[in-house]
């Protein structure tokens, strides 16, 4: 069955927001399975400290205004040290 | 501002720049004249000097690109990321890429060439991005028309911070980006629309809703393109879902984000005589449908319906809003009328003709 319109869109904010958190705020590429040793998610806190460079609400959440100031054309340089 | 983490910066005042090749979207003259332009941008502001070389290897070297070109950051293709430039140093170094795949112009539409390669050479020189959403550096793109460009006290303070201030007697600065909060924040004109309410400074808007408690900052251009910065006053006819906007001896009327054909039109058209050069502020009253224009110490009544100034007007602000100085700005909203008069505002019932309160400028964003 073709996907639904809303899961389609939830795949492609997911792979905005990981690629936008990538390139510009050094979220790690990760190419290998970690056991996860508890701690906050790294895409989430990544998240948090993109909205907070943004002076966006900090909910560690893809939420509208995030996803919104994702997509505006930028500069191709990080935004925090890499 | 941000430094470059480990403050890279060129031991010489004296830099070299080469374009190595043109996009073929813009002719030749308007490229070297947007390099010379974003150049001077920090050249202005501290001892930096910077000359053109060809045929040799130059500090700073400007080229168009497509996706892999070999430096490890590929570009994307139209959109998303437009140019990324390398800190000072030898080799690539200063170096800035532009991506050819974006439609690089010198005006508003598509990306403006000027307004992206200034943001790039401060890269170029030392400079990273600042989350100042007014700021030069600030990461992502937004609009000014290049003849009205100031280089932001953010950046300014920046590049001086790494190279040392102008050699120029009279040291440049640059606008501010208001904050909602800031207690001496006065405003060039406000007014309503569709429900909201807009407060102009400079080149930006803070868009308020009152459902909402933040407020918004966005620069003017980012809805409207074509209205210069720095307008003077606004007013919105909600029976005809226009706004009319007002700077010197110009007038434009919008509706939504389109500015409508044959605009700017000069205020003479409204009535006004040929001494008023500029009019302060302005509010439509809603009930009525008079609009009210105040200039100097003065204000007239127009009719929307007749198109024309009522007789018997001008007439002495005091003699009919009392003792509210001259009008920075105005609006009206649930039938009460608020006058900006510097950090000061009045709220005027226009029923019982009185002002019946007195505010800060800031009391409509929940400081």
């Amino acid at each position: 069955f073709p996907v639904a319109p809303e899961a389609e869109d939830e795949e492609k904010s997911l792979q905005l927001v990981e690629s936008y958190l990538q390139n510009f705020y050094d979220l790690q590429r990760d190419h290998h399975p970690r056991l996860r040793r508890g701690g906050e998610n790294p895409l989430t806190e990544k998240l948090k400290e993109m909205q907070l460079f943004f002076g966006l609400e900090v909910t560690g959440k893809p939420d509208l205004d995030t996803l919104k100031a994702m997509k505006k054309p930028r500069c191709g340089i990080p935004d925090v040290e890499q | 501002y941000v430094f470059t983490p480990g403050n890279p910066k060129w031991k010489r005042n004296n830099l070299t720049y080469r374009i190595l090749n043109y996009t073929p979207k813009m002719r030749r003259a308007d490229v070297d004249e947007a390099v010379r332009k974003a150049l001077s941008v920090w050249s202005n502001v501290t001892p930096l000097t910077f000359q053109k070389v060809e045929d040799k290897e130059a500090d700073i070297m400007i080229s168009f690109a497509y996706r892999d070109h070999q430096d490890n950051s590929p570009f994307d293709g139209p959109n998303g990321q437009l140019a990324h430039a390398f800190q000072p140093g030898e080799g690539i170094g200063g170096d800035v890429h532009m991506d050819e795949e974006e439609d690089w112009t010198k005006g508003g539409k598509g990306y403006n060439l000027f307004i992206v390669l200034a943001h790039e050479l401060g890269h170029s020189l030392g400079l990273s991005h600042s989350n100042d959403p007014g700021a030069l550096m600030y990461p992502t793109y937004s609009y000014t028309d290049p003849n009205e460009f100031l280089l932001p006290q953010d950046d300014i303070e920046g590049i001086q911070a790494i190279y040392g201030q102008s050699t120029s007697a009279v040291q440049p600065t640059g606008p501010v980006t208001p904050e909602a909060c800031d207690p001496n924040l006065t405003f060039d004109a406000i007014t309503t629309l569709r429900g909201e309410i807009f407060f102009f400074k400079g080149r930006y808007m803070l868009r308020k809703h009152t459902a909402r408690t933040e407020t918004e900052l966005n620069f003017i251009s980012l809805f409207w393109p074509r209205l210069p910065s720095g307008i003077q006053a606004a007013y919105e006819n909600i029976e005809t879902d226009e706004i009319t906007i007002f700077k010197e001896d110009k007038y434009w009327v919008i509706r939504g984000y389109d500015v409508l054909p044959g605009y700017p039109k000069p205020i003479y058209r409204l009535g006004f005589p040929k001494t008023i050069k500029r009019v302060n502020a302005a509010y439509n009253d809603e009930t009525t449908g008079k609009t009210y224009f105040f200039v100097a110490d003065r204000y007239w009544r127009y009719d929307e319906k007749k198109k024309s100034m009522d007789h018997g007007y001008p007439k002495k602000i005091v003699s009919s809003f009392g003792k509210i100085g001259r009008v920075d700005a105005a609006f009206q909203k649930d039938g009460y009328v608020y006058f900006f008069h510097g950090t000061t505002q009045f709220q005027f019932d226009p029923r019982a003709k009185r002002i019946v309160q007195q505010m800060k400028s800031t009391s409509w964003f929940n400081c």
